[in-house]
């Protein structure tokens, strides 16, 4: 650390008063931070190597949109992030995005933690399995939007001038050596050469999730080419967990606060 | 003890000059530009806090805060009139209480937060209220 405050372009700050906090004085700067976000403790995310991963890309994108007047100092950091791969990959945060935002005062994007790769024998269909931990969700908050986000690469090489038919399900039960039971959530037809963010609306069954946990069972999507024939998400381009980091699959849900977090007077 | 002061109390009571005595209009307004109240720069910097580890952004923020002495607000609809009829109103529903105008945030903007919870998983939070832009004598 610096013994000065700077601004984005390491500019001194003017009149701002500069010097380092004692070892108590920042304890209690902590403590007074943390009381007035609301948090009871400061989070200790494990950041392996999550911390570049698509979510807080995509947040980033998001935030950047919302904090229009820092953003010389966002793009700053956004590119700094983007900077860290190889391939920039579409805008992650569509208009839609952002009129959800709008009436969201909070936005929580979800890690994918779980993925089965279905690769069943040949009469039964291969299909992928998602599931999100959303009990994170601070008590009594309303979802008012949820997208379940998928990344499709091209693969026109393999699949020339081909369609394929991609399904999202919610997994209502599962049966243990069968076929669980589903609910089909959406069905969307796309070219194999097509490349980008998928977005898939999930808001009543994340709705459905956050008020009885024990129902959420996670997600599974399937694909078929146009002849009908199943093949795995992965041959048609879908990136699962094995695949590039800022193409992960990943879950965002925006709230609308119930409570107002008041701050105590000090 | 209660019953000294209420004999203060009396003293003063008896001796209106001595209540006239109270801050003039002119004590007021003679109040040192340097300690009038106004906003004093804060800067919140959650990288010298050491939680560039879990905030993802921004980098700080400028809370800001007000300080300083409330001169007469002689502002557009508190004029010395109504200042009078304020203060003639606040003594009779507590006599003890010389009401003083206080240097308080008059705009306060929100600021949003991007971070990381236990879980990794990505939070983006609005909170009202954070940076003060304006401060005045309420």
């Amino acid at each position: 650390g610096s013994n000065y405050l700077f601004d984005g372009n390491n500019d001194i700050h003017p009149n701002f008063v500069h010097r380092r906090l004692r070892t108590h004085e920042k304890r209690e700067m902590q403590k007074e931070i943390l009381s007035i976000l609301g948090l009871p403790h400061r989070p200790r995310p494990h950041l392996s190597h999550d911390k570049y991963n698509s979510a807080p890309l995509f947040m980033l994108d998001l935030y950047n949109t919302i904090s229009n007047e820092e953003k010389t100092d966002m793009e700053g950091i956004l590119d700094q992030y983007k900077s860290m791969f190889t391939t920039q990959g579409p805008p992650l945060a569509t208009f839609q995005d952002s009129t959800f935002l709008n009436d969201a005062d909070m936005v929580m994007s979800f890690v994918n933690l779980v993925e089965y790769d279905r690769e069943l024998s040949p009469q039964r269909r291969h299909h992928k399995e998602f599931k999100f931990n959303l009990s994170q969700i601070p008590e009594g908050e309303a979802v008012t939007a949820s997208e379940f986000r998928l990344y499709k690469e091209c693969v026109s090489q393999a699949f020339k001038n081909e369609t394929f038919l991609i399904t999202v399900y919610q997994v209502v039960q599962e049966r243990p050596g069968r076929d669980a039971d589903l609910f089909l959530l959406e069905s969307r037809k796309l070219w194999a050469a097509e490349e980008g963010w998928l977005e898939f609306d999930i808001t009543a069954t994340s709705n459905l999730w956050v008020m009885s946990p024990h129902h959420n069972l996670g997600l599974q999507i399937s694909v078929e080419t146009s002849n009908g024939r199943s093949i795995s998400p992965k041959e048609a381009g879908l990136v699962g967990r094995d695949g590039a980091l800022e193409k992960q699959p990943f879950m965002v849900a925006f709230f609308k606060v119930s409570e107002v977090h008041i701050r105590s007077v000090r | 003890s209660t019953g000294k002061r209420r004999q203060q109390n009396r003293n003063r009571s008896t001796q209106p000059q001595e209540a006239a005595k109270g801050p003039g209009i002119s004590d007021y307004n003679s109040s040192d530009q340097k300690t009038a109240c106004r906003k004093h720069e804060l800067y919140v910097s959650f990288r010298e806090l050491g939680w560039q580890d879990w905030i993802i952004a921004p980098e700080g923020y400028a809370a800001n805060y007000c300080d300083g002495e409330c001169s007469f607000p002689l502002n557009a609809h508190m004029n010395a009139t109504n200042h009078a009829i304020v203060q003639t109103l606040v003594h009779l529903m507590n006599p003890e209480n010389v009401p003083k105008p206080c240097c308080a945030p008059t705009k306060l903007h929100a600021i949003s937060v991007l971070y990381f919870d236990d879980n990794s998983n990505v939070i983006l939070k609005k909170y009202k209220n954070m940076v003060v832009r304006a401060c005045g004598c309420h």
